[in-house]
C-alpha cells in the first residue's frame, strides 16, 4: 500500500496515524510517498477527501534531489498539479493545465520511463 | 536576561541613524552606554532558510543589499530588509564596540545587540557581520586598526 | 533599501511571515 513516507519528507510536516494525510503549518513544504519506481510505465492516484479553504496541494513526481523544503516542482527535480487553478509546475514555472481540482477530485498520475535504468 | 530584555523594551536606548563615516547610514548612541548593555534587539520578518535565499537572489538582482539578513538558526532568518527597526542601519567593523547574540526568551528566539565597552554619545555602533566566506568579495570599510579587507 | 523607501516598515517585535501559495513560484499560468 502506498503510504506517505515517514521520513523523507521536510521534518516541520506532520503526518498522521495512518500515513495518509498531512499538515504543515511553517511554509510551503514536501512529503514523499513510501514507493520509488525507475523503470518502466507507472500511474497512482489520489482522492482529495479533505482540503481545508486556506490549504493547497501540489501531487505529482519527484526525484531522490528534488528539494523538500519547497513545494513539490519547483526545482529541475519535480513536476506537480496544483489544486488552485490546476496549474502545472516544473522549475517553479507554472503552465494552464486543467481546472482547479477540490475535495472528492481523484487525480492520476502516469510517468512513462524507459524499460533499461 | 528576561529582566534585561523587558528593561530595555520598556526604556530604549537613546539612539539614531545618521551619515556615517563607514558606509552610507549608520547608528550612533544619543546617551552614554556601559559595558555589557543590551543596546537594541535586531527585528524583522522571520522567514525559512528556502525563502531567504529566494530573497536574496531577488535583492540582489534589484541592487539592494542584502546584508539585511541575519540568521538566527538552522530554521529562522530574520529579514530587515523592508520592515525592521534602528538595528538594520548598525554597520560592520571588523574591532567593533558591540557585538550580536541570540537569546532565548520565552521560547521565542531573539537577535541582541550588546555593547562590549563603554560608547560615548555620538559613537557609532557597530558589531563583527561575521559573514560566512564566499566567493564574491564585498570590501569592508570600517577603516579599523586589523580591518579584515573584506566583509565575506 | 534606505528606510525612507515608501513602503519600509517600522516593526517593534520580530513578525512571523505568512508564505504565499505562490511564494517560489517564477511564473504562473
Amino acid at each position: 500500500t502506498v503510504l506517505l513516507a515517514l521520513h523523507d519528507r521536510a521534518q516541520q510536516l506532520k503526518i498522521t496515524e495512518d500515513r495518509l494525510a498531512v499538515t504543515g503549518e511553517k511554509g510551503y513544504c514536501m512529503v514523499r510517498a513510501t514507493h520509488s519506481v525507475n523503470r518502466g510505465n507507472w500511474y497512482f492516484e489520489v482522492t482529495i477527501e479533505e482540503m481545508p479553504d486556506t490549504s493547497a496541494t501540489r501531487l505529482g513526481w519527484g526525484q531522490e534531489f528534488a528539494n523538500l523544503q519547497a513545494p513539490l516542482g519547483y526545482d529541475k527535480f519535480g513536476y506537480s498539479w496544483r489544486s488552485r487553478k490546476g496549474t502545472r509546475f516544473h522549475e517553479s514555472r507554472g503552465k494552464h493545465y486543467s481546472n482547479g481540482y477540490v475535495e472528492g477530485d481523484t487525480l492520476g498520475f502516469l510517468i512513462v520511463l524507459p524499460e533499461q535504468r | 536576561e528576561l529582566l534585561k530584555f523587558n528593561q530595555l523594551k520598556f526604556r530604549k536606548k537613546l539612539l539614531k541613524f545618521a551619515k556615517s563615516a563607514i558606509h552610507d547610514w549608520g547608528l550612533f548612541a544619543m546617551e552614554p552606554i556601559a559595558a555589557d548593555e543590551m543596546v537594541i534587539e535586531y527585528v524583522g520578518q522571520m522567514i525559512r532558510p528556502v525563502v531567504a535565499d529566494l530573497r536574496e537572489t531577488n535583492y540582489e538582482s534589484r541592487g539592494i543589499g542584502s546584508s539585511y539578513l541575519f540568521r538566527i538558526d538552522m530554521e529562522t532568518i530574520i529579514d530587515a530588509t523592508k520592515c525592521g527597526n534602528l538595528a538594520r542601519f548598525i554597520n560592520h567593523s571588523c574591532n567593533p564596540n558591540c557585538y550580536a547574540k541570540v537569546i532565548t526568551i520565552e521560547s521565542e528566539k531573539k537577535i541582541v545587540i550588546y555593547s562590549k565597552q563603554p560608547i560615548g554619545v555620538n559613537e557609532e555602533i557597530t558589531y563583527d557581520y561575521k559573514f560566512p566566506l564566499e566567493e564574491d568579495k564585498i570590501a569592508c570599510l570600517c577603516g579599523a586598526q586589523g580591518c579584515r579587507g573584506t566583509l565575506n | 533599501w534606505s528606510a525612507f523607501a515608501p513602503d519600509f516598515k517600522e516593526l517593534d517585535e520580530n513578525v512571523e511571515y505568512e508564505e504565499r501559495e505562490s511564494e517560489f513560484d517564477v511564473e504562473d499560468e
